[in-house]
């Protein structure tokens, strides 16, 4: 299943 | 007194708690948008989604978070989230909101289709914690430990979520005990209202069925994280 949003935002580089 | 590794630990979840905001242009708008149950209703979704983004930011730079099994990453996140977010919305109301933008936001979400039921326990939760005149660090380590929390469904390796939880917990305790000398429950208070935050996580798939107004919908991270059809 496509990468839940969650794991997107887990995935995606630390923002400040 | 803390030790100079607890030290550098607090201050680094005090700046990562503290870097994470909700972006100005949607605080601003709970100074502009009309007042109709609707606007309140999106503006109060937008500010949650926002909101999961923030507590995930947060979450992502916890000591030893990255090191955890995916699977055991997003169970933490969701198995916390609402507790996490409770606990940073009483901060707000507590602490952090200009008075005026706080008694515009309790006006929205009093008249934002929730139910009485749930708002009620809600403000009386966020006072009980203005009672504990909790500091800034406090609310910082709490929200941690609540995130790493061993004991949350479908987590499979419970015993590495205990070893990142445990230094916390520890800083937590001294930390009560330096700040509130004049009062040795407080560390125990502080607990006790993980206990009650427990509560409203129970209810709140109730709650959200009860806030949905005119079938609206919530966003698609806040239907993921929440676990909302």
């Amino acid at each position: 299943d496509e990468l839940s949003l969650l794991k997107k935002l887990l995935l995606s580089p630390a923002n400040v | 007194d803390l030790t100079p590794e607890q030290q550098s630990l607090l201050h680094y979840i005090m700046d990562s708690y503290n870097r994470q905001c909700i972006p100005q242009y949607i605080t601003r708008k709970l100074l502009q948008e009309d007042f109709s149950a609707e606007e309140n209703f999106l503006l109060l979704t937008e500010m949650a989604t926002s909101h999961v983004q923030v507590l995930v930011e947060f979450t992502k730079k916890l000591p030893g978070f990255q090191t955890l099994d995916h699977e055991d990453q997003i169970a933490l996140l969701k198995g916390s989230a609402v507790e996490a977010m409770f606990l940073r919305s009483a901060e707000i109301f507590n602490r952090k909101m200009p008075h005026g933008h706080t008694d515009l936001l309790e006006e929205r979400i009093r008249n934002s289709g929730m139910s009485d039921d749930y708002i009620t326990p809600m403000f009386n939760f966020y006072k009980s914690l203005e009672e504990l005149k909790m500091t800034q660090e406090e609310y910082s380590l709490l929200t941690a430990v609540v995130i790493l929390t061993p004991d949350r469904q479908y987590i499979k390796d419970k015993e590495s979520v205990e070893k990142l939880q445990e230094p916390l917990l520890e800083v937590l305790q001294k930390l009560c005990q330096v700040q509130h000398p004049e009062n040795p429950q407080h560390f125990a208070r502080l607990l006790g209202r993980l206990t009650e935050l427990r509560t409203f996580n129970h209810h709140h798939a109730e709650m959200l069925m009860s806030w949905r107004v005119n079938d609206h919908k919530f966003t698609p991270l806040l239907c993921e994280i929440w676990d909302v059809q």
